[in-house]
C-alpha cells in the first residue's frame, strides 16, 4: 500500500509516524513546488501526516488539500 | 487497511484505542485545519475515534463530521 | 474487517463481545453527537452491538440505527 | 466473515450454535428495539439461528424476517 | 462459506452430512417459521440437505423450496 | 467449493466418485422431490455424477437436467 | 477448479489423463444420456478428454461437442 | 491454469514441452475430429504447442487455428 | 502466467532468456504457419523474445507484430 | 508494485529512499529525454521522489509534472 | 508481474537495474524492428529502463515512446 502527494506549492510537509506502542515523528520530508513522492506504509510508518498546499492519491480517490 | 481524515477546522482529535483485552487511548493526534492523516490499523491499534469537523475516508465511502 | 459508526446524538453505545467459549461484554465505548468510531473485529472482539441513534457502515452498506 | 443483525422488534433472538461434532446453542443474545448487532462466524460459533421481527444483512443480500 | 435458510412454514429441516469417508447425518436441525439459520461448511459439514418450504440463498443466487 | 442440486423429481441420484489414483463410488444420495442439497468437493469427493430431473447450479451458472 | 460435462447422448466418455512424467489414463467414465459429470482437477488428474455428443462447462465459457 | 482445445479435425496435436532446464517433448495426444481436452500447466509441463484445425481457449479468448 | 502466441508466418521464433544474474538464450522454439504456441514464465524463464509474423496474447491484450 | 515514469524533458531525476528507521537517498536515477523508467518498491525502497517534467503512472491513474 | 515492449524501430534498448542496495545495469538487451520482448521483474531485477520508439505495455495501459 503506498500513497501519492504532489506538491503545489513550494513547502509541502510529509511527516511518518511511528508504528508501536509510541507514535512519534521518525521522519519529515519537504517537497519543492511541482515534487512528487510516492511513499509506502511500512515496518516503521503506519500513519503519515501531510501540511501545505498538496494534491494526494489514495485507494479512496484524489484529495485537494488547501494548505494554510 | 487504514483511513483518511482531513481537518475542516483546527483542533480535530484522532484517537488511537488499544488492540487487546483493556480499551483505552494510546494515541491522541491533533489536527491543524487543512491537515491530513492517513492511519493505519496495526498491532497496536484497533479502534480509532474521530472528534471536530473533518472529513472521513474509509472503504465504505466519504463521511462528512459536522463536529460540534 | 471494520465497521464504521457514527453517532446522530449523544450517548450512542458501542459494546464489544468477547471472542471464544464465553460471550459477554468486554468494553462499553460512548460516543458523544458528531463522534465516529471506526472498530475492528479483533482477537478479542467477535462481535458488536450498538444502542442509539446512530450511521452505521458496514460491508453491506449504510444502516440507519432510529434509536428508542 | 460476519453477518448483521437489526431488531425491528423487541426481543429478536440471535442463537450461536457450536462448531464441531456436537451442535448445540453455546449463546443467545436478546435485542431490544432498534438495536443492531455485528456477529462473525469464529472458533466456537459455526451455526447462527435468528427468531423474531429483524432485518438481516449477509453476502447475500438482506433479508426482512416477520417474525411469529 | 456458508449458506442462509428461511423457514417459509414450520417444521423445515437442515440435515448436516458428515465429512470424511463416510457419508451419515450428524446433526438435524428443525426451523419454525420464520426463522432463520445461517450454516457454514466446517470440518465435520461437507454436505447439507434441506426439505420443506424454504428460501435459501447460496453464492449462486436464491432458491425457492416449494416443499411437499 | 461447493455445488446445489435441487431435486424436480423423486429418486435424483448424487453420486460422490473418490478422490486419489482408484475413481469408484464411496456414497450415493437419493432425494426427494423438492429437497435440496448442497455439496462440497473434499478430501474424498473429487468428481460428483447426478441423475435425474434436477436443477443444478455451480460456478457456471444453473443447469437442468431433463432426467430419463 | 472443476468442469461439468452434461451428456447429450448415451456412451459420453470422460477420460482422466494422469498428472507426473507419463501421460496415460486413469479412469475412463461413461455417462448415460441426461447424466451429468461435475470433475475436478486432483492429484491425479492434470488432464481430461471428453468424446460424444456433450454439453461442457469450463471457466472459459460453454461448449458443444457434436461427436462423431 | 488451464486451456481447452476442441479439434476441428482428425489429428490435432497438443505437445506437452517440458518444464526446467531442458525444453523438450515429454508427450504428444493426438484429438479425433470432435473430442475435447483440458491441459493444465503442471509440474511437468510449462509450455504447450499445438498443431492442426482447431479452437483453443485461454484466459486472453478464444483462437480459431486454421491448420495447415 | 502465461503468454500465447500464434504464428502468421512460418519460422517465427520464440526465444526464452535464463532467470538469475545472468541473462541468456536457453530455448528457442520454431513455429510453423498456423502453430501456437502457450509458454509460462517459469524458474528457468523470465524473459521471452518473439520474432517473426504472429499474433501474441498477454494479460494488456493481443498484439500483432509484423515481423521484418 | 511499481510505478512507472516517462521523462517529457532531459534530466528528471527518480531519487529511492530508504526503506528503514532512517529515510535518506540510496540511489537517484537520471533520465533523458522519451527514456521511461519502471520501478518497484523493494526491500530497499520504500519511497520515491521525482523531479522535473514527466508523466506518472501508479494504481491511482496518471499524473503530469509540470517540473520547474 | 510483467511488462511488454515492442520494438518500433532497430536498436531499442532495456535495461536491467540491479535489486539490492546498489543500483547498476546487470543486462542490456537490443531489439530489432519488430521484435517483441516480455520482461519480469525478478530477484535480480527490481527496474527497468527503456530507450528508443517503442510501444510500451504495463499494468497502467499503453505508453508510446517517441525515442530520440
Ligand atoms: N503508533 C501507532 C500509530 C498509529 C497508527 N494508526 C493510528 C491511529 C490513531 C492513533 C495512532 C495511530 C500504531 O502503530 O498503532
Ligand atoms: N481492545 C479492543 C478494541 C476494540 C476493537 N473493536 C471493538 C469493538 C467494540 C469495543 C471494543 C473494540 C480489541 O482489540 O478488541
Ligand atoms: N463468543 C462468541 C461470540 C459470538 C460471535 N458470533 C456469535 C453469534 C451468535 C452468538 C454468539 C456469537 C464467539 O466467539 O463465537
Ligand atoms: N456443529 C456443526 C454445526 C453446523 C454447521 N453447519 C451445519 C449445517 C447443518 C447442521 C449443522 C451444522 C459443525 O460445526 O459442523
Ligand atoms: N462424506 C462426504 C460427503 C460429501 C461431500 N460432497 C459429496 C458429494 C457426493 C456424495 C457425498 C459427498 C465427503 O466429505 O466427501
Ligand atoms: N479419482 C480421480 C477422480 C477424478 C477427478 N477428476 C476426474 C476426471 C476424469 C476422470 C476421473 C476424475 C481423481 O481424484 O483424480
Ligand atoms: N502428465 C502430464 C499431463 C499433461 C498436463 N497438461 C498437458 C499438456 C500437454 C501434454 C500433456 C499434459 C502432466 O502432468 O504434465
Ligand atoms: N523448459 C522451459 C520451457 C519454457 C517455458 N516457457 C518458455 C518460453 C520460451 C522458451 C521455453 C520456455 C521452462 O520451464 O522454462
Ligand atoms: N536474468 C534476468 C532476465 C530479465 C528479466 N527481466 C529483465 C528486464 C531487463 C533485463 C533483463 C531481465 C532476470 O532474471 O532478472
Ligand atoms: N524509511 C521510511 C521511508 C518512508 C516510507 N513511507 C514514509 C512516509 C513518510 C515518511 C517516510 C517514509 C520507512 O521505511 O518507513
Ligand atoms: N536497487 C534498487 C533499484 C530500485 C528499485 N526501485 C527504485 C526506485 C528508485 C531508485 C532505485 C530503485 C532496489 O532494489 O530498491
Amino acid at each position: 500500500d503506498y500513497i501519492v502527494i504532489k506538491a503545489l506549492e513550494k513547502g509541502v510537509t510529509i511527516i511518518g509516524l511511528t508504528r508501536g506502542e509510541i507514535t512519534k515523528i521518525h521522519h519529515t520530508e519537504k517537497l519543492d513546488k511541482g515534487e512528487l513522492m510516492v511513499a509506502q506504509f511500512t515496518r516503521h510508518t503506519s500513519a503519515i501526516k501531510i501540511r501545505g498546499k498538496a494534491e494526494i492519491l489514495t485507494k479512496y480517490g484524489k484529495i485537494i488539500l488547501e494548505g494554510e
